[in-house]
């Protein structure tokens, strides 16, 4: 009979395009199982097995109709029909039929989805945290503008050296003060505004001079012009720069210097700027003997692109690079600026050097034109920018409207703020600074001065009561 | 004062502004070849000035103070997001740095124009002491002809500030000196 059975499955795989097993092996319904394991035994389930698959033996060779056919005594057409058929193999269940080997191989699949979603979720979360929190994958574009072509490269060449934007800013400035001795320096101040795009975050680092303690008003006011050394604040420069690195630098501070303090040994071009400078200075005589030495060279001034080195500035550079700002805040330098300025009248001392301290501030801020505008807060004059900006927004300034209209609406605004920064000062020595100062940023301190401004002819007289900006002969 | 823009791949955006206040400041030079500056100049004194206005008291001399200053290094960012313009300003010339800042603003953020043609566009300043308005050589003679044909008194002058300046729009940056300046550089990273 086995034989048999055997031979019946062949030759109906020999000629059926499907599997014969795929026919054959419809799921067993669970009643089907309990009846072969109990009452018929497995003699009489063996039985109607045989005499089913000789059923489908016996039928047509054409394996469409064969498997339609088969179907068909397979499968009732409906619910009420199944239990009519006494006859037929199939009875009905009211149990699931996968509920039960099946669901393992469900919990299987439901393991690998999770898998799979928990894998893709922290991939694409860790993605998403590297774009904004990661270095960036792709170097794209950078700019740098200064004074001097020699020092723009400079900066170009940090940025190429992965340095950060903060560290070409460090180098360019610092090769500025070489190239251009006359508009800056180490021996100078300044304020530098970093904005992060990404945080949205915005610094001022304030490192302008200082009075020094000693400082008399009326010795100044009666001397300034015989005792040049009375005019030297605290210089800022190099402390500025050290507190900006600390905070956004990348590479070495003593690499940033180094590649200044090259620029100074290896030499450089006389900048057209420079040349003018040292010429309209030419004629005076109260600078010291070393200024003459290196500007003025055989009495003679430096001409534009005549090839410089200045490799004391270069040792300078070495030196604070190496043992950092105390060698210039607490040394030799120091001893020897102090010794200087003291030649010329001044009253730098040592206290003026270790007390000197750079200012971290945020910046004052309008929106202009849906832009933010940022700038450094007193004593910097940015507020009287931010007030000039929010009088202009309220003007309708348009390519549409009369030229003569925007001249003076334009000139009149700047004559306001520029009367209104002439009232600004150091905030830490008077408080009151910083009420006015939110007063003058407010909209609707713009909205009355621009009514002002518009409702007088032009040029009409100050609105606003102004202070001496200038002191002396400039 | 001398200006360095720097716009790095990183996406910060940095600019300084420094100065020795006069062209070589106080003129001490000291032997390792610092010019010492003369800032104390920018405090207001009492009896200087020979014109109308009176000193200011906010920005008198005191130890340890800082005078006020007219360094301003301006940053422009999108209001709101992160896409849209992004600029960074400097400018040298004492208080003609915060009238040509804003001119330099009203033009790109109000007329569009682009950076290189916002910084070349003459610029003017009004003298409130003195009165006068003063106007570089890039600006119109027609503009000129207005003013003082309504009375103003008009000093040309070749330059008053130089403004440099950055600009990103997206992922495309540019840095652009003033043309005024013979010397300063704009460069990019491509």
């Amino acid at each position: 009979a086995a034989e048999k059975e055997a031979s019946q499955q062949s030759s109906l795989g020999a000629y059926s395009p499907v599997d014969y097993m795929s026919i054959t092996s419809f799921p067993r319904l669970p009643e089907e199982e309990a009846a072969v394991a109990g009452g018929g035994g497995s003699e009489s389930c063996l039985r109607s097995r045989k005499e089913e698959d000789a059923f489908l033996g016996e039928q047509e060779t054409d394996p469409d109709s064969f498997l339609k056919s088969a179907r068909l005594q397979r499968l009732p057409s409906s619910s009420s029909e199944m239990g009519s058929q006494d006859g037929s193999p199939l009875q009905e269940t009211t149990k699931d039929p996968f509920s039960g080997d099946c669901s393992c191989r469900q919990d299987g699949l439901t393991v690998i989805i999770t898998a799979c979603l928990t894998f893709a979720t922290g991939v694409t979360v860790a993605l998403i945290m590297q774009i904004y929190f990661g270095d960036p994958q792709i170097f794209h574009q950078g700019a740098v503008v200064t004074d001097a072509a020699r020092c723009t490269a400079l900066g170009i060449e940090v940025l190429n050296k992965q340095g950060s934007s903060v560290d070409a800013a460090i180098a360019s400035a610092l090769c500025s003060g070489i190239l251009n001795p006359h508009t800056a320096g180490l021996g100078g101040g300044g304020v530098m505004l970093v904005h992060d795009i990404r945080k949205n975050e915005s610094r001022v680092i304030d490192f302008q001079e200082t009075a020094p303690f000693n400082i008399q008003e009326e010795g100044l006011r009666k001397a300034w012009e015989t005792k040049p050394g009375l005019l030297v604040g605290v210089p800022g420069m190099a402390k500025g720069l050290h507190e900006a690195h600390l905070s956004y630098g990348r590479l070495p501070w003593r690499q940033l210097l180094g590649l200044a303090a090259d620029v100074a040994q290896d030499g450089f071009n006389v900048t057209h700027d420079l040349a003018m400078a040292i010429k309209d200075v030419k004629e005076q005589h109260n600078y010291s003997d070393r200024f003459k030495e290196i500007f003025l060279p055989d009495g003679q001034p430096l001409l534009p692109g005549m090839f410089m080195r200045r490799p004391d500035l270069a040792a300078l550079l070495h030196l604070l690079g190496s043992g950092g700002v105390s060698a210039f805040y607490s040394g030799n330098v120091t001893q020897e600026i102090i010794s200087e300025v003291l030649k010329y009248g001044g009253t730098l001392s040592e206290e003026d050097f270790s007390n000197y301290t750079v200012l971290v501030d945020n910046p004052v801020h309008t929106i202009y034109q849906g832009h933010l505008v940022l700038s450094p807060s007193p004593p910097h004059v940015g507020p009287a920018l931010i007030t000039a900006l929010n009088i202009l927004e309220g003007f309708n300034i348009t390519s549409q409207v009369a030229r003569d209209n925007i001249l003076h609406w334009i000139t009149e605004t700047l004559k306001v703020v520029l009367a209104l920064a002439s009232s600004l000062g150091d905030p830490f020595y008077n408080a009151s600074i910083s009420h006015s100062v939110e007063d003058m940023m407010s909209k609707s301190k713009a909205n009355f001065l621009r009514q002002q401004i518009d409702s007088q002819p032009y040029p009409s007289e100050l609105h606003i009561p102004h202070f001496s900006m200038e002191s002396g002969p400039s | 004062a001398s200006q360095v823009l720097v716009m790095g791949p990183d996406d910060y955006i940095v600019a300084v502004v420094s100065s020795l206040n006069r062209p070589f400041g106080s003129g001490i030079m000291t032997p390792s070849g610092i010019l010492l500056n003369s800032q104390m100049l920018d405090f207001s004194w009492m009896n200087e000035t020979e014109d109308h206005s009176s000193p200011s008291l906010m920005n008198s001399i005191q130890p340890g103070k800082r005078p006020l200053s007219f360094l301003l290094p301006t940053v422009v960012r999108p209001s709101e997001g992160m896409c849209g313009t992004y600029l960074c300003l400097g400018a040298n010339g004492g208080d003609k740095a915060l009238s040509s800042i804003t001119q330099v603003l009203v033009n790109v953020l109000t007329y569009n124009k682009n950076l290189s043609e916002s910084l070349s566009l003459g610029r003017l300043h009004p003298q409130i002491q003195s009165n006068i308005l003063e106007v570089d050589s890039e600006f119109p003679e027609e503009d000129i002809n207005y003013f003082t044909s309504i009375g103003q008194q008009v000093n040309k002058v070749e330059v008053l500030s130089l403004v440099h300046g950055a600009r990103r729009t997206n992922n495309f940056i540019i840095g652009v000196k003033d043309p005024r300046s013979m010397d300063a550089a704009g460069a990019t990273i491509l």
